[in-house]
């Protein structure tokens, strides 16, 4: 019944009483941030018309709005010198572990979906949403390709008038490595370890498609659902995101975005590990 | 030559718009998977040679290097099943790195030396239920031995002599609370 939280010398992120992330504390300040799943349903259409097609392997088309996957996150708290972790529990087929790393100044969240269940006969668009109070005012920035970041602006398009007739899935863009939300104070990025559907829905929240399965085929050309399976159940997807979080000013040196562009080279090529067992083999003072 | 022109040929047909995507077929996917897996595997020859003269020491390897295509569910046949372990650490990058390397193990008490006789500092870590659970995961290792690769040199390589230890005066224990 203590608050939970876990950090380093850098940061502190704090879990509220419901197992969610809920803070975070950067150089004395303190900052509300939430990290939830939901998921979208996926639209179902008769395939006809062009606005009448069903979320499928080509085209995002949620048929509403999103859903949260439980009120309550069970955890488990794991501390030590090197590393501190918060492994939680969403439901049966969501979890996650947040980390922090000592002498890291961005937070680690492992997270592993599936296999989503379709007892339902509905398909399922999971995401992960960051959730903060910075005050974005519509724009967000995703990457291109991992080189420059491009902005974004919420319902609209550089060169024609907008009508956005589907507010969710009109508003996602690919992230192939980064994307992120700022104001004058602070910045919130989250990186990603593969390609993935993302986007900044409501100012300050950022969010990324982590796993879907669906049953209808959206008549685009490949003529199946995207309902994959292995072992006779729903494919699950583990994957990493990297969350960073702190002031977006420019006169800080080095600035946060150029933390992000040293850490997008580290995760994304990260050091090999090759492992020889060497029992009966070779002894320490043999490899030394 | 011809182990890498296998990975290059499978590298060239993941250029096609639905490998990119995930737009093609099932039963294609599949066969994408199964082409990089040949492709791989016939590469980690070639891993294994470049290993072993980069190290210096070619005749002094009788055994293979391995990269575990296990590791995404937390799991490695020869890390939870060895008492004793040479980790190399490559770093592909241009610049040195300093990265956290989590091997799965069975529970126990682990200890990390370097190459200059220096114990590192490690810790276990428990695996999360949730990964442990997985049906297709056949693996005995419970916990994950995480320490810090030391300044790992750019394009160049750090080894570390993992052994499990009687006491329990090595790898330190991480505090769980539920």
């Amino acid at each position: 019944e203590d608050n939970v939280s876990i950090g380093n010398d850098h940061l502190t992120v704090h879990f509220d009483e419901n197992g969610f992330m809920s803070q975070i504390t950067i150089d004395g300040e303190t900052h509300p941030l939430k990290q939830n799943f939901l998921y979208y349903e996926g639209a179902y259409g008769n395939n006809e018309e062009f606005r009448n097609r069903s979320s499928g392997a080509y085209i995002f088309r949620p048929n509403g709005t999103e859903k949260a996957v439980t009120d309550v996150v069970e955890i488990q708290v794991v501390k030590s010198d090197l590393v501190q972790e918060v492994h939680q529990i969403f439901n049966e087929w969501i979890s996650q572990v947040i980390r922090v790393y000592a002498g890291q100044e961005h937070v680690e969240l492992e997270w592993l979906v599936g296999p989503i269940p379709i007892d339902d006969s509905k398909g399922k668009e999971i995401i992960s949403r960051f959730e903060s109070d910075i005050k974005s005012e519509g724009t967000f920035w995703t990457d291109s390709n991992g080189r420059e970041m491009l902005r974004r602006v919420r319902n609209y398009r550089e060169t024609w008038e907008l009508d956005l007739v589907e507010p969710v899935a009109g508003n996602y863009y690919p992230i192939t490595a980064k994307i992120a939300v700022e104001d004058d104070h602070s910045r919130m990025a989250v990186l990603n370890d593969r390609a993935q559907g993302g986007s900044s829905l409501v100012d300050g929240q950022l969010e990324l498609m982590v796993h879907r399965r669906l049953l209808r085929d959206d008549a685009f050309g490949v003529g199946e659902a995207l309902n994959e399976t292995q072992y006779g159940a729903g494919i699950v997807a583990r994957g990493k995101h990297w969350l960073f979080f702190g002031s977006s000013q420019k006169a800080v040196s080095p600035t946060l975005q150029a933390k992000e562009r040293f850490l997008q080279n580290k995760v994304l090529l990260p050091s090999w590990p090759f492992v020889s067992a060497v029992d009966n083999v070779l002894t320490y003072d043999d490899y030394l | 030559e011809s182990h890498l022109t296998a990975l290059r040929e499978v590298m060239g047909v993941m250029q096609h718009h639905d490998a990119i995507t995930g737009t093609e077929k099932q039963h294609v996917a599949d066969d994408y998977a199964r082409m990089l897996y040949e492709a791989f595997e016939a590469c980690s020859a070639n891993t294994r040679s470049a290993l072993n003269q980069l190290t210096g020491e070619r005749d002094s390897f009788k055994f293979d290097w391995g990269y575990c295509k296990q590791a995404n569910v937390s799991a490695c046949a020869m890390t939870e099943s060895s008492d004793n372990l040479v980790v190399l650490l490559y770093n592909p990058l241009g610049h040195s790195s300093n990265d956290f390397v989590r091997l799965p193990v069975k529970e126990g008490n682990y200890l990390v030396r370097n190459d200059r006789g220096q114990t590192v500092r490690s810790t276990l870590i428990p695996i999360p239920g949730s990964v442990i659970d997985l049906p297709f995961r056949e693996s005995e290792a419970t916990h994950e031995l995480v320490f810090q690769g030391e300044q790992v040199a750019p394009v160049g390589y750090k080894s570390y002599y993992v052994s499990k230890e009687e006491s329990k005066s090595s790898s330190s224990a991480a505090v769980m609370r539920q």
